[in-house]
């Protein structure tokens, strides 16, 4: 038997509407620990990761490891049955093939309940080491959405130069060139609008604006991202969901012909 | 012109 119990569905229909874009289909890996997720995108370039902690939970009971197979596009769906204020309530048997989803409202005077099918997926799983990296960037997640939108309109690559103290993102293409710099913070009131660059040595990569821009769709899960950048592995783009767990994407970089 | 690499390549499959 697994039931666990988020206080606001708001929390996973940003998750879902984060995941919806890159895979279709995904496996929730459920344990003592909590839920997790780990698939590749259709085309095996980039690769998701999300972590959901017991303790960000009011409730979890998990009597036996499962795996829930699910349709990502039929998962969001069901989600945006929920308010955002609702409490959630998922609910599975150890073998059984239907994922229950109960939304309340605050004041307890609805409750909808909701049964998903699930599906028997046998999905490939990549064993990512930690390691750290040369260079970590942190920013407010709106502004590196905005960046990735906007030099979209210029070319399909960016390519990323870490340096002390600031950021260069830059893009080329048919119709001309762009760089926005960005420096790190020296004295900021509000956490979420500070950028900080982490430097162990400069790096030089370059990454595909489309998934960028896949990986931004979690933006209102958090007021910052961090990006973790080394030369010749996938760079790591992170979401932090407060007191919850996390949104990580892994894009390998571009190499030149 | 760049190439783009897939994610298997770095890590290996469990």
């Amino acid at each position: 038997m697994f039931e666990c119990r988020l206080p606001k569905a708001e929390v996973l229909k940003k998750t879902m509407d984060a995941l919806k874009d890159l895979i279709k289909e995904a496996v929730w890996d459920v344990s003592a620990q909590g839920l997790s997720l780990q698939s590749m995108d259709s085309s095996h370039v980039s690769l998701v990761q999300v972590t959901l902690r017991t303790e960000g939970f009011d409730t979890f009971r998990c009597d036996k490891n499962i795996a829930l197979g699910v349709n990502m596009d039929t998962m969001q769906k069901l989600m945006k049955c929920a308010s955002n204020d609702d409490n959630i309530t998922l609910k599975s048997e150890d073998n059984g093939d239907l994922l229950s989803l109960i939304f309340e409202s605050p004041n307890g005077e609805k409750t909808s309940e909701y049964e998903m099918k699930l599906m028997d997926l046998d999905i490939e799983q990549l064993g990512i080491p930690d390691q750290e990296y040369s260079c970590t960037i942190k920013m407010p997640s709106g502004e590196f959405q905005r960046i990735c939108r906007d030099l979209s309109n210029i070319g399909e690559s960016v390519n990323i130069t870490v340096v002390k103290g600031g950021v260069d993102f830059s893009a080329k293409g048919d119709i001309g060139n762009a760089k926005i710099h960005v420096t790190e913070s020296s004295n900021v009131d509000n956490e979420k609008d500070a950028v900080t660059v982490e430097v162990n040595e400069p790096v030089n990569l370059t990454f595909a604006l489309r998934y960028l821009n896949f990986f931004t769709k979690a933006t209102p899960l958090s007021g910052q991202v961090s990006l973790s950048i080394s030369p010749d592995v996938p760079l790591v783009v992170a979401y932090e969901i407060e007191d919850l767990g996390h949104v990580k994407y892994f894009l390998a970089p571009k190499i030149e012909n | 012109d760049s190439w783009q690499v897939g994610i298997i390549i770095y890590y290996l499959i469990l």
